[in-house]
């Protein structure tokens, strides 16, 4: 009976790490204001930027909640199982939203300009 | 004092190895290297010659630079707060299409005022409007020329203007299309108590000289305006002119480079597949526009069932 509870609780915990996953991939919220950057002279909007970040482990099983390629999930076992100079996948962005920014240039002038891939909203594992 | 001109130092180098960074590794004073080490700018590291180049790009960065008009600054914030959210997103909208939009104040200006009781108020200036900034990515979509008002100088009145613009070529033989129109006449009419700006397309008379990579416009604008109320003779004398502030040049462009927003994309996307939209659970959604979106997907979508 002991080793039967010892057993159980063993696997409950080991079974625990697949429910509540510790540090998992994820978006993470980060926030600036131009003017700790000393920018605010010439960045006249917006006043604040959330560029956001990744940052977790990557589950051995990473294709239905990340979206990731079957690839990873072969570097991932080549990692683990035969050699772990092998990277295994790392936590980055996949998807990105653009940024409009407001600017006034070196002659004066003032210039709106949307640029692409400046916030990152969602996370996969590569 | 160096002795030679092998001696000589960059001021910009002087100033970073007499006021360490701390960034950038202790470094004892210029003066005190030996003559060797002095004479070696390019003597050091290459990677503290990276460096010293970045802080002399950072230093000039950090030079004040131009302000511009608080009138074009007030427009430009305007046209963010319609064009983007809070968070700095761009808005989707079918409307335009474009992604970048300069604004750029004249740099030599000369007023000519002429007064006649009969004809009315005549305003003329000479406009130069240095279009460095343009870059040959930048594609014009459309130009106009701003004018804004005094709000100090009312009229009950509306008033009506004659515009004649003229777009002068310094050299009239390396026009590239003769044909196209430099100048021309219009009629404005308006309110000086309901309007704040007053926009005048200029798309077709600049559009030839952007696409050569004219880097210079002038161009001639004459204002004759008389107030509708015959009655009126100007009893506020030259306060037209002085409400009718210069102009700014308005372009609004679209960037074609890698790092622009390019948003007939997300349109082309939109319009094959109608069900997506922005991602709701997205912290940077806006919730008012989200809002207002869900209930019109919603309403679609059922349609689309039905």
């Amino acid at each position: 009976d002991d080793v039967k509870e010892s057993l159980a609780y063993n696997m409950s915990e080991y079974f625990k790490q697949f429910l509540f996953p510790q540090n998992e991939c994820e978006l993470h919220n980060f926030r600036l204001s131009f003017s700790q950057l000393k920018w605010d002279k010439w960045i006249i909007a917006p006043h604040r930027y959330s560029p956001q970040y990744c940052k977790g482990d990557c589950p051995r099983v990473v294709g239905h909640r990340y979206g990731s390629p079957v690839h990873t999930m072969v570097q991932n076992i080549i990692y683990e199982k035969l050699d772990s100079s092998v990277p295994k996948p790392s936590c980055i962005p996949a998807e990105y939203s653009p940024l409009s920014v407001l600017t006034i240039e070196p002659d004066g002038s003032i210039a709106y300009k949307e640029y692409e891939d400046m916030i990152a909203t969602k996370c996969t594992c590569r | 004092s160096p002795s030679s001109k092998d001696d000589v130092v960059p001021d910009e180098t002087l100033e970073l190895l007499l006021v360490p960074d701390n960034k950038l590794p202790e470094l004892p004073p210029l003066l005190l290297l030996p003559p060797g080490m002095r004479h070696g700018y390019t003597l050091l590291p290459p990677l503290l010659k990276v460096l010293s180049d970045q802080r002399h790009q950072h230093w000039e960065s950090e030079v004040p630079r131009l302000q511009p008009d608080s009138r074009a600054l007030r427009y430009m914030k305007r046209l963010y707060k319609m064009s983007a959210t809070k968070e700095g997103i761009p808005k989707v909208k079918r409307s335009h299409l474009y992604n970048t939009v300069r604004l750029f104040t004249p740099h030599a200006e000369c007023k000519y005022h002429h007064r006649n009781e009969m004809k009315g108020d005549l305003h003329s200036v000479d406009l130069l409007f240095n279009l460095d900034r343009v870059t040959a990515l930048e594609h014009l979509l459309k130009s106009v020329l701003l004018y804004s008002f005094d709000r100090s100088v009312s009229s009950s009145f509306p008033i009506t203007c004659m515009c004649h613009l003229v777009v002068k070529e310094n050299d009239p033989s390396s026009q590239v299309c003769p044909s196209v129109p430099q100048s021309i006449t219009f009629n404005l009419r308006f309110e000086l108590t309901r309007r704040k700006w007053v926009e005048i397309d200029v798309t077709s008379f600049l559009q030839p000289l952007i696409t050569t990579n004219k880097r210079n416009v002038h161009m001639a604008v004459n204002f004759t305006c008389l107030k509708d109320d015959q009655h009126q003779n100007f009893k506020q004398e030259g306060s037209f002119n002085t409400a009718l502030v210069l102009p700014s040049l308005i372009l609004y462009l679209n960037d074609t480079s890698k790092q622009a927003y390019h948003r007939w994309n997300v349109l082309r996307f939109q319009k094959r597949n109608p069900v997506w939209s922005r991602p709701r659970n997205s912290p940077l959604a806006d919730p008012a526009e989200d809002a207002g979106r869900d209930d019109t997907e919603g309403k679609r979508a059922s349609r689309h069932r039905r």
